[in-house]
């Protein structure tokens, strides 16, 4: 018996958009490195009916990285989508949902993620500093030199590098090195680190607190290091963050 | 340097000429773009 035709559904109709939604909540909440995503296009959609209040949906989803890292319980909503001369991250998305009498669950996903082309960049922004490789030399002399001068001037925990999540170099008019890393708290101070650091342990999950730290580095013509760190405080795990229950690597 | 390559222009096929008549179905997808594309 041939199948059910797929139903026709615009890419554009409420229905497609709640999906895309559950979609995005799910990738975001099963996402343990890098940012948040938002939707920015849904290019296609096909719904398969099962049986009356029982459809299988296949979504294509265009993402756009957001400022967020994974680890912030800022909701998306609150997320700014990285600008296109930021360099911006696009991710593409593969998502089969069921939709069972009106709710959604994700039955899979699949996503990659690439950044824009350079030429598109330095079209619009010749100067723009671009993204760099996250091992970097440049870019890991400049997370450790910052971790580094953070623990040693400020009270308070003593963080551990996380992950990093972004790396810009710009090599005209000046040489500058901008990174982004996740850092967590750990159960010692900054001044007792300064003995043994390798003692220091990350909390356990119900006390974790992870942040994220900014940091610019001028290498020519003069010297600077600037470093900004936020921390979240301790999350219990929400839909925006259910993976802190999983502990976090 | 990698370097887009400008995409050759498609060849325009002969067309079947639509029945009179014929209104193509609303392109349902892609949807609208909420930010820019990349």
């Amino acid at each position: 018996v041939p199948a059910t035709p797929p139903a026709l559904l615009g890419c554009d109709d409420p229905e497609a958009e709640a999906a895309a939604e559950a979609a995005v909540s799910y990738i975001n909440g099963h996402s343990r490195h890098g940012y948040k995503f938002a939707l920015n296009r849904i290019e296609n959609i096909r719904v398969l009916a099962q049986d009356p209040n029982n459809e299988i949906l296949f979504l294509e989803l265009d993402l756009l990285e957001t400022t967020c890292h994974i680890l912030s319980p800022t909701p998306l909503e609150n997320c700014t989508v990285r600008s296109f001369i930021e360099h911006a991250v696009e991710g593409d998305c593969d998502v089969k949902l069921q939709r069972r009498d009106g709710q959604f669950s994700v039955l899979a996903s699949k996503c990659h993620s690439h950044a824009d082309s350079s030429e598109d960049i330095t079209q619009l922004c010749p100067n723009c500093p671009l993204l760099a490789r996250l091992n970097d030399t440049e870019v890991l002399a400049t997370v450790t030199a910052a971790l580094s001068d953070h623990n040693s001037r400020t009270p308070g925990a003593y963080l551990r590098l996380l992950e990093i999540g972004r790396a810009k170099i710009q090599y005209f008019p000046a040489h500058i090195v901008v990174v982004e890393f996740a850092v967590a708290a750990t159960n010692c101070s900054a001044e007792a680190a300064q003995g043994n650091a390798e003692a220091c342990q990350l909390l356990p999950d119900d006390q974790s607190n992870f942040g994220l730290c900014t940091a610019s580095r001028v290498l020519s013509p003069s010297k600077d290091l600037k470093v900004d760190c936020q921390l979240y405080g301790h999350q219990v795990p929400t839909p925006d963050t259910p993976f802190l229950s999983q502990g976090v690597s | 340097p990698v370097v887009k390559r400008a995409v050759a222009q498609v060849a325009q096929r002969d067309k079947v000429p639509h029945p009179v008549g014929f209104v193509s179905p609303p392109l349902l997808c892609p949807g609208k773009v909420r930010y820019f594309k990349i």
